[in-house]
């Protein structure tokens, strides 16, 4: 474990709990892609399968119950809690992500390091992940008043990926025969994802003024 | 073999 991938893990905890907060208090799930989420729960159940056959230290485990946990918290909010479900941009959030994860599984399907059904399901969840953020980047372009808690969401969640990459830097130069292509590559395409929101989300808080989206 | 490549990252 790194700083930097020890930061990047924060981040990304530290998006879940903003997304959870901004939900629990305002009671609205505003500018929220339910279909992202929804993307991040498959990528976790997939991931963290490993859960049930090898145990690598308390802070992963711990890590991973949390993001399953989380995740299917927010997507149960917004589908079935009385107020929030109603806050929830039905006809806004259309991105049709089948269209993501049928790729994404043909790719692991040819493209995994061993074809196994845990090792595929792990490299398909590889591969969701690095295009997951797209139907809440859509959603956010679409809505014209950006809440300041989901950008802070956004930007926490690339800020984690870019601290990954960092990361695999630092473990490539330290550790002996670390590699791992796939997820090098996924990871970069993830990161370029956000670097459009990154512009604007700095453009905006160097004006002080509010964030919004080119369409 | 049959255990697969352990992941220690998240």
């Amino acid at each position: 474990m790194n700083i930097f991938r020890l930061a990047g893990d924060m981040m990304h905890l530290f998006s879940i709990i903003v997304l959870l907060l901004k939900i629990n208090a305002t009671r609205s799930c505003r500018g929220v892609s339910l279909k992202t989420q929804e993307l991040y729960a498959i990528v976790f159940v997939c991931r963290y399968l490993d859960l049930f056959t090898s145990f690598i230290s308390l802070y992963n485990t711990t890590m991973k119950l949390i993001f399953l946990l989380s995740t299917f918290t927010i997507i149960y909010w917004m589908r079935f809690h009385k107020v929030i479900r109603v806050t929830y941009d039905r006809e806004q959030d259309t991105f049709r992500y089948q269209f993501l994860i049928l790729p994404c599984f043909l790719l692991a399907l040819v493209l995994n390091n061993e074809f196994s059904a845990m090792e595929v399901l792990w490299t398909f969840s590889i591969y969701l992940e690095a295009v997951a953020i797209l139907p809440q980047l859509v959603l956010l372009q679409r809505t014209n008043n950006i809440d300041n808690l989901t950008g802070n969401y956004v930007f926490l969640l690339g800020s984690y990926r870019a601290l990954y990459i960092l990361n695999w830097i630092y473990r490539f130069m330290t550790e002996p025969n670390y590699r791992q292509y796939l997820v090098w590559i996924s990871g970069i395409v993830q990161t370029i994802v956000y670097i459009d929101f990154f512009y604007y989300y700095i453009r905006s808080w160097r004006n002080n003024e509010k964030l919004s989206l080119p369409a | 073999p049959g255990e697969g490549p352990v992941h220690d990252e998240l």
